[in-house]
């Protein structure tokens, strides 16, 4: 499993 | 990336510019909250604490550390820089940091995205950002001659907030589980505080008036 990309954003 | 998300956070960047550019060229801070900009400077502190630790992209990291960089620049001149520092009027900023710390700290205890400090600080930092600028609209209202660039910086900030809505929408029907009502909660309340502030921005702008924000 991929491991979701946390607070991407700014 | 999307268009929305993009332009939100170059208009985000704009604001800072107009912001350092008032500041370094007119050496002036006159009508510019220090409460608004300290309360910014703790935002950025507590959400970028994984800035060393997380890797998103190259364009994640660099904006971080101008987000941080200018932020705490920013509060510095204000504070201390000797020419600068004359044109801020303490008297009439008297909003209390910690009417809106509090709340906050206290919210990110009880509703975060896990229990762990990075995320109760990164949860903090959404809920403050919310309302950071409160002080800075108090402000506003109390300045009768309300100079050009102050508005732009202000309008500025709202705009960034307003197209990052529009980035939430897009990405909500994009990407499959992108779902992230801290965020989107905290981002509407900012917005809406904005709301006020852009009604009478319109309306100078429309009839090539000064801006002046009613008592």
């Amino acid at each position: 499993l991929l491991e979701e990309k946390h607070h991407d954003e700014l | 990336m999307n268009i929305f998300r993009l332009a939100g956070d170059m208009t985000h960047l704009a604001s800072v510019l107009v912001l350092l550019l008032k500041i370094h060229t007119i050496k002036s801070c006159a009508g510019i909250s220090l409460k608004t900009q300290e309360l910014y400077a703790l935002v950025f502190a507590t959400r970028y604490l994984d800035i060393f630790t997380d890797f998103i992209s190259l364009y994640n990291t660099t904006m971080k550390l101008i987000f941080l960089g200018s932020s705490f620049s920013i509060v510095w001149y204000i504070r201390n820089h000797k020419i600068v520092s004359r044109s801020y009027d303490k008297s009439q900023d008297t909003f209390r940091h910690y009417f809106l710390i509090i709340p906050c700290l206290l919210l990110a205890l009880l509703v975060n995205e896990k229990f762990t400090f990075k995320e109760v600080m990164w949860a903090f930092s959404i809920y403050l950002e919310a309302v950071a600028i409160l002080p800075q609209l108090v402000l506003l209202q109390r300045t009768r001659n309300i100079d050009n660039l102050t508005g732009q910086y202000v309008f500025l900030l709202g705009a960034y907030r307003a197209l990052y809505i529009l980035n939430w929408i897009y990405r909500y029907f994009t990407e499959t589980h992108y779902v992230h009502w801290i965020t989107w909660v905290s981002g509407l309340v900012q917005t809406l505080l904005y709301a006020d502030f852009f009604y009478y921005y319109f309306e100078s702008w429309k009839n090539n008036k000064k801006l002046q924000l009613p008592a």
